[in-house]
């Protein structure tokens, strides 16, 4: 296998170590990878955050699974008709072929993590690229620190159902967790992103 | 930076192929 095919791999494996092995409701992590962007305008070496990979675990609950999709039928049509075309695609367009999870309801954290994988920060902006600048970690618990915290993205993500949104600065990039669930800050969290992401590890 | 859509569809593609089986076990 290729280097690259190599790092993806491990990307995933990483990601989902760090989310089975935390032992709390988390919905998903995301690796925001770091690139340099050298066709900035102003010329600078400019780093930005993209997406390097992600691991979608869904709500356990299906309580809140069910809260977490009601989005009206206008919105709900919208997403399984990208989810067909993404399928479709995905598939090397063998259109026509009828899938049942074309038809399912496409909740709210699902959409959230989908919309993430189009996106991507400048350093110092957003959550991700204010968690990377300082090399901090960003812990957001309850819908109020969501909305209050002023980032775009953390309002988005309580708009989406989620409760908690964390981002911990590793050597090439940023880890963010999401859960539709409450979780307090625990450096067990943190620990096990260093030992993952870090390679001094 | 042709690493990135390609990390990218490779991520769609994992999710996509999940979000069926998460469905049809439940």
């Amino acid at each position: 296998p290729s280097l690259s095919q190599f790092n993806e791999d491990t990307l995933q494996q990483r990601l989902q170590a760090l989310i089975e092995s935390a032992g709390e409701g988390w919905t998903y992590a995301i690796f925001w990878q770091i690139s340099h962007d050298f066709e900035s305008p102003t010329g600078d070496n400019t780093v930005v955050l993209g997406w390097g990979d992600g691991y979608y675990k869904g709500e356990e609950d299906k309580e809140k699974k069910k809260k977490s999709s009601n989005s009206n039928p206008a919105e709900q049509e919208h997403r399984k008709r990208v989810i067909r075309e993404l399928n479709s695609l995905i598939s090397g367009g063998g259109g026509g072929v009828s899938d049942e999870s074309n038809d399912e309801e496409v909740t709210d954290t699902e959409w959230f993590f989908l919309v993430s994988m189009t996106q991507s920060f400048a350093n110092g902006v957003g959550l991700p690229g204010e968690s990377f600048l300082n090399s901090r970690v960003i812990w957001l618990s309850g819908s109020g620190a969501l909305t209050g915290s002023g980032c775009e993205r953390a309002s988005q993500g309580q708009i989406y159902g989620l409760q908690t949104m964390v981002c911990i600065a590793a050597e090439n990039g940023v880890v963010e967790l999401g859960s539709s669930e409450v979780i307090s800050q625990s450096s067990d969290l943190m620990d096990k992103v260093n030992s993952l992401f870090n390679s001094n590890n | 930076i042709p690493s990135v859509p390609q990390a990218r569809k490779a991520s769609l593609a994992r999710f996509l192929e999940k979000r069926k089986e998460r469905l049809m076990s439940a």
